[in-house]
């Protein structure tokens, strides 16, 4: 599984998103990272052709949440045979935005000396949350109401292996905050927002059931104006519960 | 501390989502 960072969101392990065979021998794993305000994607590239490989670049198509390179792709020698690099592409959220389908799915384009390759892969929702995502007590109280039933979206998280003050920590380190906490026949009932980096609000009733001593069940009322992302939210919280 | 009438509006919206 995956690792947590001390003051950053989930990160997935790496996975292969362009094998070897289908790009004249480059390989390229990756995973996403989002800490302390800064996005990340972290790529390990692999030569397993017989030459040399040099003059490195990445370009992103437009995506729904406007993701782009901060800064060119730096590979600072060229990659012999076997040889491996890791490289941590910082990104901004500045670029053309087109919505995709899936919503988080990203095309990229990667050039070197020998061709340019195209893959794609879909990006956690959670590396979007941003650090200023803590809705104020009125504020959320106001937007609950105001926000139609039609636009709330239910899910169900079983055997979540922790409690409640466990799950309102561990969401809070990828920047899912609890505004209100109430406990109403035994069940804990937490209040959360967050916010995209695009300005969408999200907004969380998370129901949380005791189960045997060590698993809890989450039930996930999410209520937003673009309703297309609960979905992703709800990914993004069985992610970070569930690892 | 002073009582905004916050602390009960949550009260009352996790009542009226346990039992609507």
């Amino acid at each position: 599984s995956g690792v947590g960072t001390l003051s950053g969101s989930y990160v997935a392990p790496k996975a292969i998103w362009l094998p070897a065979m289908k790009a004249k021998g480059l390989e390229i794993s990756g995973t996403f990272t989002r800490q302390v305000g800064s996005i990340s994607m972290d790529l390990q590239l692999t030569n397993k052709a017989l030459q040399v490989m040099t003059d490195f670049a990445i370009q992103f198509n437009r995506n729904s949440f406007g993701l782009a390179p901060a800064a060119p792709l730096q590979v600072h020698a060229p990659l012999s045979p076997n040889q491996t690099v890791e490289i941590s592409l910082p990104l901004n959220t500045v670029g053309s935005v087109m919505k995709m389908e899936p919503l988080n799915n990203l095309q990229v384009a990667v050039k070197n000396n020998i061709d340019v390759f195209y893959f794609s892969t879909l990006y956690p929702l959670h590396i979007l949350f941003v650090e200023d995502g803590k809705m104020d007590r009125q504020m959320f109280l106001a937007t609950w109401k105001d926000i139609p039933n039609e636009n709330e979206a239910q899910f169900q998280i079983r055997d979540c292996p922790l409690n409640a003050e466990a799950v309102s920590s561990r969401l809070q380190s990828s920047n899912i905050f609890t505004v209100a906490k109430r406990n109403v026949e035994g069940q804990d009932m937490l209040y959360q927002s967050l916010k995209l980096t695009n300005g969408i609000w999200v907004l969380a009733e998370l129901r949380i059931q005791p189960g045997n001593p060590s698993f809890t069940h989450l039930q996930l009322s999410l209520k937003c104006r673009a309703p297309e992302v609960s979905q992703h939210v709800y990914q993004a919280y069985e992610t970070i519960l569930k690892n | 501390e002073l009582d905004d009438g916050l602390d009960e509006a949550f009260s009352r919206l996790a009542q009226s989502r346990t039992n609507p």
